[in-house]
């Protein structure tokens, strides 16, 4: 497969994180391997699958100091493993502006990794900054997490004018994979109603699995696992194994 | 009184823009006028109170362009007047690198209206960009909003280390307010945990006043209204009410 996935949207709190974690988690169950690259500053992808925040980053990568190859941590979780991120990045967004082929830092340091991995995914901070471009720029898809609230929506349009600007400019093969509705709660119409204007514009793009607002995926990172290990029958994570089932089908045709 | 307050924390979707609206409201309401700025390029805190995302913004004040008394704009909410982000504000944290007093623009720009007000809030982005930087310069105080979250208690340690560095170099009488619960579910034991090792560690300046999860908090923003107005016997109205007394209780001293 070796696809390249960014996890991306500016918006904040919208479940990045927990996607990219826990899609990882269970495409690495069902035997395909994955590595997880956390760029951004915040770390919670490192610490949410218990590494520590220290040591060498994806930030020695994109300066160029360091391979890519050395920067790869296991998890613990079989066929899983993850470039971390440290505080260190937080200066990247700034330093990257004076560097040559500042978008294409990611695209050309993973280049030599990705064949390894049946996918890897990117996990990118809450903005439309260098980090994330340099994902864009290095992903052969994006997958779009979407709270189903009102600003969610408003952000999306800037999203994708983004995404189209990298496409025509920098990364001609970047396609938006799908749009994943997450925290998902049947008891408002909020929900329902950000759900039926989503699936009426975007149709197929919108995947089908919905991610329901679950309480065990907030409590799996304080133990440092993907919610898979650490409730194996709970709704978030039984509805993150159908989103990689589905996403696999998705893949298939490739 | 005339505070100028920054909403303020890197971690994203953490209730910044719904703090700084309904906090405001809640302010105007009992007679205070208030000023917001919108100083998040998503504009969030600019919709939620039903004004347009166009024309001139906090932007052109930041770059010296415009006077900040040009960019006040009326609400519709008696007391309460806000100046508007607009999408260019992507572009200032980069901008803004290569200007001189970078981080205090926003500092000396609002000087000459903060005494007409007796609160001016600003909303910040999810990063610790100079966007933050500017409104941390610019600020008395700073109230952080948190969820009862394990990676919200994570980014704490990151921005009162940024916080203690804009004091100690740009801005010495910068203090932090006070940390604000909020989406807060008493049905999680998360929660429960998380509010407890807060008030542990940061007793007094943690608020008394507990922001619940409450839909219509999500719902008023689509209507272009403050929960105060959209819905004024709800438990989200009544939560921001209860803070801007506590607020106005913890300022009295000054
Ligand atoms: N489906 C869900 N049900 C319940 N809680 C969730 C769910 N998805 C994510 N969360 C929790 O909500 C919070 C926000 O999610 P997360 O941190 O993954 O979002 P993010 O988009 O990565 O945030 P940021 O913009 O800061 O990077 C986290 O505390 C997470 O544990
Ligand atoms: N107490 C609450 N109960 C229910 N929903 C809430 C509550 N507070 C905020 N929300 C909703 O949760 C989402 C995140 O809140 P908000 O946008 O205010 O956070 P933020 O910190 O400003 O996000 P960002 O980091 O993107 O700027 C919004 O859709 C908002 O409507
Ligand atoms: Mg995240
Ligand atoms: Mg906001």
């Amino acid at each position: 497969m070796d696809r390249l996935l960014a996890i991306a949207n500016q918006k904040g709190g919208v479940g990045k994180t927990t996607t990219a974690i826990n899609l990882a988690a269970s495409l690495a169950h069902l035997g395909h391997r994955c590595l997880l690259v956390d760029l951004d500053p915040q770390g919670n992808a490192t610490s949410g699958l218990g590494l520590p925040r220290e040591g060498d980053s994806i930030y020695q990568a994109l300066i160029g100091k360091r391979e890519i190859k050395e920067l790869i941590r296991p998890t613990g979780v079989p066929n899983l493993e993850v470039i971390p991120s440290q505080i260190e990045l937080i200066g990247a967004e700034v330093e990257l502006v004076s560097l040559w082929a500042r978008e294409s830092r990611l695209a050309s340091a993973v280049v030599d990794v990705v064949s390894q991995y049946a996918f890897v995914l990117i996990d990118c901070p809450p903005s439309l900054g260098l980090l994330t471009v340099n994902a864009l720029t290095a992903a052969h898809g994006v997958i779009i997490p979407l709270q189903c609230e009102f600003y969610a929506l408003e952000g999306l349009a800037q999203l994708l004018r983004t995404i189209k600007l990298v496409k025509a400019r920098l990364n001609p093969r970047l396609e938006v994979v799908g749009l994943l509705l997450t925290m998902f709660d049947p008891r408002t119409t909020l929900c329902h109603q950000v759900e039926r204007e989503v699936r009426g514009r975007f149709g197929d793009k919108t995947f089908r699995t919905v991610i329901p607002r679950n309480v065990r995926l907030g409590e799996a990172p304080s133990f440092g696992k993907p919610v898979l290990v650490y409730d194996p029958t709970c709704r978030g994570a039984t509805s993150y194994l159908d989103l990689a089932r589905e996403l696999l089908d998705r893949e298939g045709g490739h």
